[in-house]
């Protein structure tokens, strides 16, 4: 949970 | 696998626009390990298939899962379903939950 909480942010690609 | 996903759904986009249309978040190693849709475009064949929506998390495309795969890599994969030739549609397997 304390992990996942410190995962970045995704970039966001258009398709 | 992702067939065993309780509350997973097949979709089948068929290609009746020149772009898929729409817009995804997400991948390994990232808050949102699977991509999840963010935007759909009106006019995209995604759009015009009417079954996608947003906050579908994408578990496979034609039967290749994307658990594990980093978000260019997934986006990769979508984008070469997409252009494939062969095949008029992508089918998706998607989830609404995380």
């Amino acid at each position: 949970r304390e992990k996942r909480l410190t995962l970045p942010p995704s970039e966001i690609t258009l398709l | 696998p992702g067939l065993l996903e309780p509350t997973s759904c097949l979709i089948r986009v068929s290609k009746t626009a020149p772009t898929l249309g729409i817009a995804i978040e997400g991948g390994a190693n990232t808050r949102q390990p699977l991509p999840r849709i963010v935007t759909i475009q009106r006019g995209g064949s995604a759009h015009n298939c009417g079954k996608l929506k947003v906050g579908h998390v994408i578990l496979e495309v034609n039967g290749t899962g994307l658990r594990g795969k980093e978000h260019r890599e997934a986006a990769r994969i979508i984008a070469e379903a997409f252009k494939l030739k062969e095949k008029d549609y992508i089918d998706f397997l998607v989830t609404e939950f995380n």
